[in-house]
């Protein structure tokens, strides 16, 4: 395991042992997991290993009709959830606002991380519901809608509030030695990092929750999800291409 | 699916689980099961490859798509409940590290699936509902049979989740970070020693 992916699962296991909270696992994953991002679940859902979604490029706005309340983005290289959507920024309420991430697994002891969340206000969420329906036409909309796949929204982040640099404190996680996989014939397929530095603003664990679309251009974000819930209706579903795949 | 919360998260709850779907893939015939452990072998330690799999996988199932897998004299049509399963040992090898995965590769050619299936089972049995960590000490005889080869590519391969195995002693560090990336690799054990029972 990375040692960025060891920092996230420690944070998410350390902020959330309810476990809807889902680790980020590389760090270029750091654009596709911002609020409001849509984002498709990757495997059927065990409890044991954790969910994982992929990014889908867009975002809930990027499918909506354009309208006045809350203001289209304009340019989206600037883009501001403050000012767009009244995102509500809080700090974490039941956790302390710095995390310390793990001394015991061979990080220093400066390796802390400074973090807050991010989180959809549910009147701004409810407003736009309201204010703008989907844009029924939109090509990744139709093609989600024809592979009945379903979406899911991020609600909340948890990310970081200053660059950090997380070093390994001399002690690898690993207790075996490069030679040895020299001995197994893997030499040069194990790359131990020794530290990563994580941006500020880096998305590091998410929380998602499922969208449902309803007719052509409904849409809400349920309170309570199961696993039975479709995004697309699935009498909505055009003809089903009979086709053959040989693995 | 059981909802994430309301699922009593043990050991046996696990096993039940890869039981369950171990069962479905055991359906399929002796040569669609070899044709899927030589796909799998040719997959493992390239993650990106095995991700497209997955979702190409998925996407076919959703669609109602048929999917065979290539076999001689016949090629193996998969059922929905074949192919779900497969999903599912497909998740979990994804979530072990590339590395992890090419282990399992060659731990497949040395035929000792066996012995570290029973070795990250003993350990999740132990302590599955451990939440702080601690040194444990390791069934002397799980590791006996191993030589010298074998017993590094099964410390590297446990090590890479994240779990200290010691020989002296023996004994190995818990660690409640590991549980999720041991769940799967115990998983993927399971499937990978189905599929190569036969061979």
């Amino acid at each position: 395991m990375s040692m960025f992916e060891d920092v996230t699962r420690a944070l998410a296991r350390q902020l959330n042992p309810g476990d809807d909270l889902t680790p980020i696992d590389s760090l270029f994953d750091l654009r596709c997991f911002s609020p409001l991002s849509l984002v498709l679940r990757k495997r059927k859902r065990t409890w044991f290993w954790g969910a994982r979604y992929v990014c889908s490029n867009y975002t809930l706005l990027d499918v909506l009709e354009p309208g006045s309340s809350p203001s289209d983005p304009t340019d989206s290289g600037n883009f501001s959830f403050k000012n767009m959507l009244d995102v509500q920024v809080q700090g974490l309420v039941e956790v302390p606002k710095t995390v310390k991430v793990k001394e015991t697994e061979g990080l220093s002891r400066s390796s802390t991380l400074e973090i807050q969340t991010l989180s959809v206000a549910p009147l701004a969420l409810e407003n736009l519901r309201k204010e703008r329906k989907l844009s029924a036409d939109h090509p990744f909309l139709k093609e989600m809608r024809e592979r009945g796949e379903n979406l899911y929204v991020v609600m909340e982040v948890v990310e970081t509030l200053q660059e950090v640099t997380l070093e390994r404190a001399g002690k690898a996680n690993t207790n075996f030695s490069l030679p040895s996989f020299a001995l197994l014939g893997l030499q040069g397929s194990v790359n131990h990092k020794e530290g990563v530095t994580i941006p500020k603003g880096c998305v590091l664990v998410y929380r998602v929750k499922q969208l449902m679309i309803n007719g052509e251009d409904k849409w809400e974000i349920p309170h309570i999800c199961n696993d039975s819930m479709k995004t697309f209706n699935p009498s909505e579903k055009p003809g089903e291409e009979k086709l053959v795949h040989t693995l | 699916t059981v909802p994430l919360g309301e699922m009593h998260k043990d050991f046996k709850t696990l096993k039940k689980e890869v039981q369950r779907e171990t069962q479905e893939v055991e359906k399929l015939s002796p040569v669609g099961q070899s044709s899927l452990l030589t796909s799998l072998s040719h997959l493992l330690g390239k993650k990106k490859e095995l991700q497209d799999l997955e979702q190409k996988l998925e996407g076919a199932l959703r669609k109602g798509q048929e999917v065979t897998l290539e076999a001689h004299p016949k090629d193996a049509l998969l059922s929905n409940d074949t192919m779900v399963a497969i999903l599912y040992f497909l998740g979990a090898l994804t979530e072990l590290s590339e590395e992890q995965q090419k282990l399992l590769v060659k731990s497949l050619e040395k035929k000792i699936l066996p012995v570290q299936l029973k070795l990250v089972e003993n350990i999740l049995e132990q302590n599955f509902l451990q939440d702080k960590e601690g040194v444990f000490p390791l069934q002397p005889d799980l590791l006996s049979s191993l030589g010298e080869e074998e017993l590094i590519l099964t410390e590297a391969l446990v090590g890479l989740s994240g779990l200290e195995v010691q020989r002296s002693g023996p004994q190995y560090t818990w660690n409640p970070d590991t549980r999720h990336n041991l769940c799967a690799l115990y998983a993927g054990l399971s499937l990978l020693h189905l599929l190569s029972r036969e061979s």
